[in-house]
């Protein structure tokens, strides 16, 4: 059973993610208008540095990451931002989108001049995020446990980011043992997404690099 | 234009509460 601080945490959290997202005119950008390879490029950027400004709303409202150590909170955003992205645009790619939507945000992605060597692990994370049918608590609690990794480069006081940390994984233990009880595994294998998300993030540096050159 | 900006930038920045709504 969740107790009453466990169950005001996971309120707190969906709340905060719900409320921070890219805003809607961009995202119906994204959908409806033509586009060339220069106007995708900056519509990408745009989204970018949008869903940055949103990761950081939302992080904010994490309890206790106010007061960590300045530096370290951003490094810690600075080191989750990519992975946090990826598990954003996921979980668009699982929701059950109008007809045809899916397809051409997916095709804005692959037209973006991004090798196809990264667009398709990007593609077989979406779709592995998918296949578990994560609730809207498990992607809140899954984004903030991200966030709050440690081992983040530059990360000084790890001991006080992991004090944070472990309610949470705690938290999202219960839930997944509440949401999915004939699926004993189903922790184990969210925790398994976060390791895929750090082999995107290790990628991304070649991705940028790829882009700008195309 | 905010794509010249680096991610460090737009941390900060968002972090100071400069965040355009």
């Amino acid at each position: 059973e969740l107790s009453q601080d466990q169950q005001a945490l996971i309120s707190y959290v969906v709340d905060a993610h719900n409320k921070h997202r890219i805003p809607q005119d961009m995202a119906r950008k994204l959908l409806q208008e033509q586009f060339n390879a220069e106007e995708n490029f900056l519509l990408l950027t745009e989204m970018a540095t949008s869903h940055v400004q949103v990761l950081v709303e939302f992080t904010k409202n994490i309890p206790g990451f106010q007061s960590l150590d300045h530096e370290d909170q951003i490094a810690l955003l600075k080191g989750s931002a990519v992975e946090a992205m990826f598990l954003r645009s996921a979980q668009v790619f699982s929701k059950k989108l109008p007809n045809g939507h899916t397809e051409v945000l997916e095709d804005r992605i692959r037209q973006s001049g991004i090798s196809e060597e990264f667009i398709t692990p990007m593609f077989n994370f979406y779709k592995s995020i998918g296949e578990l049918q994560m609730m809207q608590e498990e992607h809140a609690l899954l984004t903030a446990i991200t966030i709050l990794s440690p081992d983040r480069p530059y990360v000084k006081d790890q001991e006080a980011v992991e004090r944070l940390q472990e309610p949470m994984l705690e938290v999202l233990r219960k839930v997944c043992k509440l949401q999915h009880p004939h699926e004993p595994q189903h922790f184990a294998r969210l925790l398994g997404r976060l390791t895929e998300l750090r082999t995107l993030n290790h990628h991304h540096a070649e991705v940028l690099e790829s882009w700008r050159m195309s | 234009p905010a794509s010249n900006l680096g991610l460090e930038d737009i941390i900060r920045k968002a972090l100071m509460g400069n965040m355009e709504e």
